[in-house]
């Protein structure tokens, strides 16, 4: 199984929907600092169900809504879809195509879909249950983290042995 | 379960070694459990030594040395069991060219089950992609997407 | 003394967001004591804007903003009360191309009264140095110095 | 007042006597991972009288002594030796030239000296104590660790405006 698509809509400094196409191999994002390219990894995992705003570098949830610029206003909205193939059910769906869709408003509101169709989030976690995607700690190093494997206590490292079992 | 985690470890620690030594062009790696009596609650130790070099504690090993050594460690556990996608934020930014070199010449044995996103500065990580993505913020505080494909991986 | 410490308070204040508009081009920071009241206990807190963005929590800064925010301060309180000597060491791993030009043009604001001496991959950052020491591992293990020194920064 | 010479012998991964000159303006120190730049800035902390193996990397201060390579045994001991100018005896001293030099053997004992002449770790703490030298915490910035002052807890950070009052 594999991603195909990544749609990005007021999520920090994307106030335009903005298409983002996975290709197999090696996909390279470049750009100055502060552009935008951690915006994306951090679309990535709140579209997979993060849900601490400290590990999306906020100190509010409502912080990865648009917040604004020189030129425009805040948004109220934010919405990631990811969407994947889905080969012989990897993913326990009918659909040969699945995209998971999280929409959230300054109030905190939050609305989840499965190919469009209104669920809890609970569905979505359930979903990825026994696929790995979404918890595997190893599949998305952040910036500056590389090292953390190395400092971190004996004890603390455990669970990446744990998720890999 | 014990023999779950016994096998698991056993794995990632053959891995770790194997490919601390192609990042490494040599030297050893290790995992050790610190309890081998409490298998399930045992913390793991990181042992490392560079070729040529004597083993010392990992603290004393020099910035692109560990991440080297970190990055074959995630690689280990990503061998064990695969992503389907994997995401990488400047992790060759305390790297040296020849590390560098090394580390994208290791990922091309993973590309063939899994997608990279690649987040980078380098020149030379940025040549081996199949497509690059660039972000720009022309207009400031919002990002815009221009695609780079690159014609000549379609091998 | 809370005169001493609120003069040294001021000045910095004064230079970082100096400093800070200098290597971004633009935006303002700030330095805000928590508690006016209680000028020798009070924690410190940074706000920093970068040019055409709305202000928001350092936390949701780039790593390359934050690196560049951190030397403003840094090289703030420099110019406040400087050293004789700076030791930089890899400082400007996480900046782009664009940035670390910045980085180097503001150095040469310091080197009249400071020596300097930077550790560094970039080549941009090497080719403002005067003298380079090259530091190479020919035998496994053992340090070795090269010192190559630059003819033309002789003005 | 400005450095003019670092001496290192047998410190880290310098076996042998190696002189490194201090220039004016900009010196940029260059090479390999793992080569030992950082290691000549470790040498100049300790010089000046960092007393945390931690500081340096180590876990314990034995660590600091060349500890043997492939083809080299490990030294007995380490020594480290900075010196300075010091016009208008900026530094209360009669010397125009003062050299701090540092020797620790792998027992644990430490020799201090000032222009070759033996003297405490206290004598060097003093002689450095209003010239900023040594305690300026942002006059060496370690590898990796620019974010910190960002990072760090409002409370954390005063130190630094501290030093610099
Ligand atoms: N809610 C938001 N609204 C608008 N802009 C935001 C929001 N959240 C974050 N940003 C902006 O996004 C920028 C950071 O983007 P990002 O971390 O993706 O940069 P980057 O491309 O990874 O840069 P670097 O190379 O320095 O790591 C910051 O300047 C921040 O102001
Ligand atoms: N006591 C010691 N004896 C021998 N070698 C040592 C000792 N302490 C540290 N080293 C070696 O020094 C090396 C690290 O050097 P250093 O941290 O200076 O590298 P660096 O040039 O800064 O590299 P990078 O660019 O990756 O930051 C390690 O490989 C370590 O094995
Ligand atoms: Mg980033
Ligand atoms: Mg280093």
């Amino acid at each position: 199984m594999y991603f195909k698509r990544l749609e990005v809509f007021g999520f920090k400094s994307f106030p335009e929907k903005t298409d983002f196409i996975f290709e197999s191999g090696i996909t390279a994002i470049v750009g100055p600092n502060g552009c935008g390219k951690t915006n994306i990894a951090d679309a990535i995992r709140w579209a997979l169900g993060e849900q601490s705003a400290l590990a999306l570098r906020g100190s509010r949830m409502e912080d990865i809504i648009f917040n604004g610029s020189a030129d425009r206003k805040p948004l109220g909205m934010a919405e990631v879809s990811l969407t994947m193939s889905n080969p012989e059910n990897f993913l326990p769906l009918e659909y040969s195509e699945v995209t998971i869709t999280r929409r959230m408003f300054r109030s905190g509101e939050s609305h989840y879909f499965i190919n469009r169709t209104p669920c809890r989030l609970k569905d979505i976690s359930e979903l990825f249950m026994d696929t790995g995607i979404g918890t595997q700690a190893y599949s998305i190093i952040e910036q500056g983290k590389v090292d953390l494997v190395l400092s971190s206590k004996p004890d603390d490292r455990r669970y990446l042995f744990e998720e890999a079992a | 379960t014990r023999s779950q985690f016994m096998d698991t470890f056993t794995r990632v620690r053959g891995h770790f070694n194997e490919l601390f030594r192609t990042l490494f062009g040599g030297g050893r790696a290790e995992l050790v459990l610190i309890d081998e009596a409490d298998v399930l609650e045992s913390g793991i130790d990181i042992v490392a030594q560079p070729p040529g070099k004597k083993l010392q504690t990992i603290s004393l090993l020099s910035g692109g040395e560990r991440a080297l050594t970190a990055i074959a460690l995630l690689f280990a556990l990503f061998k064990v069991k695969p992503s389907p996608f994997c995401l990488l934020d400047e992790i060759d930014a305390p790297l040296d060219e020849s590390n560098i070199d090394r580390f994208i010449r290791l990922l091309q044995e993973f590309i063939g089950n899994s997608q990279f996103i690649i987040v980078t500065h380098n020149k030379r990580t940025i040549a081996m992609a199949n497509v690059m993505y660039g972000v720009t913020m022309e207009e400031s505080g919002v990002s815009k997407l221009v695609t780079v494909r690159f014609a000549k991986k379609t091998s």
